[in-house]
């Protein structure tokens, strides 16, 4: 059975550091 | 050969850890099912490993995307606020702080995946994450 880690599941919404 | 001809899994286009009953190993080991999951075990986990920060995401709009089946979700990340778009089929699972699992479609999550989930709606609040490193 595959295991997944936590933080797969939620996204990653980082802004683009333009400034 | 399957009898019905079907190759692709029923959540083809999403990814497998979202079906009921995928196993979610959480930061402190703890493994749990994807459904069990909690507003608490997100934020733990981030506690428990150092790299990576929970941000808070509020859903600013959703409209329709050319892409049949999407939708494009603006975000406002984090405490700057930050404005993030991202295109997601409406049954991707967002998961909403004290509230659980969310989609654009929950019909169409539940069909597809069996996840029980709430409607996803402009003002709910999302989990999302950054490094922590970032300044």
């Amino acid at each position: 059975v595959p295991v997944f880690p936590w933080h797969s599941l939620v996204p990653f919404l980082a802004p683009t550091q333009s400034d | 050969t399957s009898p019905h001809g079907s190759p692709s899994s029923p959540s083809a286009g999403l990814p497998p850890f979202f079906m009921k009953g995928s196993i979610i190993q959480l930061a402190d080991g703890e493994l749990k099912r994807v459904e069990d999951l909690r507003t608490e075990d997100f934020v733990q986990s981030a506690e428990v490993s150092g790299e990576l920060k929970i941000d808070s995401s509020t859903v600013e709009s959703i409209e329709c995307s050319r892409t049949p089946n999407a939708v494009i979700i603006q975000f406002s990340v984090g405490e700057n606020k930050a404005q993030v778009c991202v295109e997601v089929l409406v049954e991707y699972p967002f998961f909403v702080f004290g509230q659980g699992w969310s989609s654009c479609c929950p019909d169409r999550t539940t069909q597809l995946l069996a996840l029980s989930c709430a409607k996803l709606s402009v003002g709910d609040v999302c989990i999302s994450l950054t490094f922590k490193s970032l300044k």
